[in-house]
């Protein structure tokens, strides 16, 4: 199945 | 001194509107070029950026960039208190900004309200979204994608969509069954409001919480068209844009590990 990514898995903090 | 004057105030209900379910709290940042908040939803699947231009405001003044760190709740039921065709105020001290200042005048400046409401220190981590070359844009009449995403709610808590040259599919498999939405462009030159566009670089196929997706779709009075842009394994944007600024979604896609 597919997972529920995070935001910050894809950009970096400030 | 920060001060802001939005001759529509019925935008700031709206804007509210689009923002209060996905987010409690939030800063706004003020600086000489206008207003931005950028804030992930509790559980970081998602976030909203915000952009208000300067231009936008009748007068706009900010001397120094800060941050209003504000409940939103308690700022909705603030702006309940605002009538629709209200002309609004926002009004901070920025050298310590403890409370903002909302003035309300009716059209014929016969009724002035005027509240005050206590802020609070908002410690937010700022995710960096760079500029994105996009697989997919896809600009839809916004009517239409909150529709899709209330119907498909109907037969699954995800949609997969698919882009191609000819057509966007939204696609939902639940237990009671499954459903699929294809539009394809159309070009309607005397209404503009009412095309459908794809621009693709490469087709792609993604799968999204509906959750959220029908949560973005607050946005829509903002707005007549949706722009959603794809690429593969990235967060899908969903932009309302507006005459003063855009309001900006993202949302982390399902990915296999």
């Amino acid at each position: 199945g597919l997972n529920q990514k995070r935001i910050a898995w894809f950009y970096l903090p400030k | 001194m920060f001060e802001a004057r939005l001759t529509q105030g019925a935008l700031l209900k709206r804007l509210l509107d689009s923002v209060k379910e996905l987010v409690t709290d939030a800063n706004f940042d003020c600086s000489e070029t206008g207003i931005s908040l950028q804030a992930m939803d509790n559980s970081h699947v998602a976030l909203v950026s915000l952009s208000l231009r300067a231009e936008g405001f009748n007068p706009y003044r900010c001397d120094r960039g800060f941050s209003l760190g504000v409940n939103l709740n308690s700022l909705n039921k603030i702006m309940k208190c605002a009538g629709n065709e209200d002309v609004i105020t926002l009004k901070a001290d920025d050298s310590s900004a403890d409370s903002l200042c909302l003035l309300f005048e009716n059209s014929s400046n016969e009724r002035v309200s005027e509240y005050e409401l206590k802020l609070m220190d908002i410690d937010q981590e700022h995710l960096s979204i760079p500029e994105t070359d996009y697989d997919a844009t896809v600009m839809m009449p916004s009517a239409e994608f909150q529709r899709i995403c209330r119907d498909l709610m109907v037969v699954s808590e995800s949609v997969t969509i698919d882009v191609s040259k000819d057509e966007i599919k939204f696609t939902a498999e639940g237990e009671l069954g499954t459903g699929n939405v294809k539009l394809k462009p159309t070009s309607t030159i005397d209404k503009p409001e009412e095309s459908i566009t794809i621009e693709l670089g490469q087709t792609v196929s993604l799968q999204f919480s509906l959750k959220y997706l029908s949560n973005f779709t607050r946005g829509t009075p903002l707005s007549d068209q949706v722009m959603l842009c794809l690429s593969d394994n990235m967060p899908l944007l969903v932009e309302y844009k507006m005459d003063i600024g855009y309001i900006r979604y993202y949302l982390a896609p399902k990915v296999g590990d």
